[in-house]
């Protein structure tokens, strides 16, 4: 069979569907000082998935949680890797109490894309990939 | 009742792949 540090080769979805992917993957955003991607990632997958059996003032209180530590600051790197119009309906979102399973989808595609494109190549050259393979 | 920071991190764990083994 294909080792698991091959398939985190193949695309951005098998190294985050392993959780010693996820950990050495971690491990180099924080290096880089951008772990904050990741765990915005995995927030927006977690609270759509907890849409279904959560009361509605949890999820209001989660999605204010999401928004105040990732998004409402505009220097923070997840922030600067949004759209101002995503940012804003999030916003909007949060400020009229319309909570909804998809609202932070737009601003999860665009920090997948942003790794796609930048972190997840860099991580697939850097040492700390190498040597553990 | 949860602090938000508990809510994110609960969040944010149960979107992760649990271990196959």
């Amino acid at each position: 069979p294909t080792p698991p540090y091959l398939k985190w080769a193949e695309s951005l979805h098998s190294l985050l569907d392993d959780q010693d992917g996820i950990h050495l993957f971690r491990t180099f955003l924080k290096q880089e000082e951008c772990a904050d991607l990741l765990d915005f990632w995995f927030a927006c997958s977690g609270f759509r998935k907890q849409e279904a059996n959560e009361g509605n003032e949890k999820m209001l209180k989660l999605a204010k949680a999401i928004y105040k530590k990732y998004i409402l600051d505009n220097n923070g790197i997840v922030s600067r890797q949004i759209k101002p119009a995503t940012k804003s309906f999030i916003r909007d979102c949060v400020m009229k109490l319309h909570i909804d399973p998809a609202m932070f989808d737009q601003a999860q595609t665009e920090i997948q894309t942003m790794m796609e494109e930048n972190t997840y190549p860099l991580f697939l050259k850097s040492d700390i990939y190498l040597e553990y393979t | 009742m949860d602090s938000e920071d508990d809510l994110l991190i609960k969040c944010i764990t149960s979107a992760m792949p649990q271990h196959k083994k």
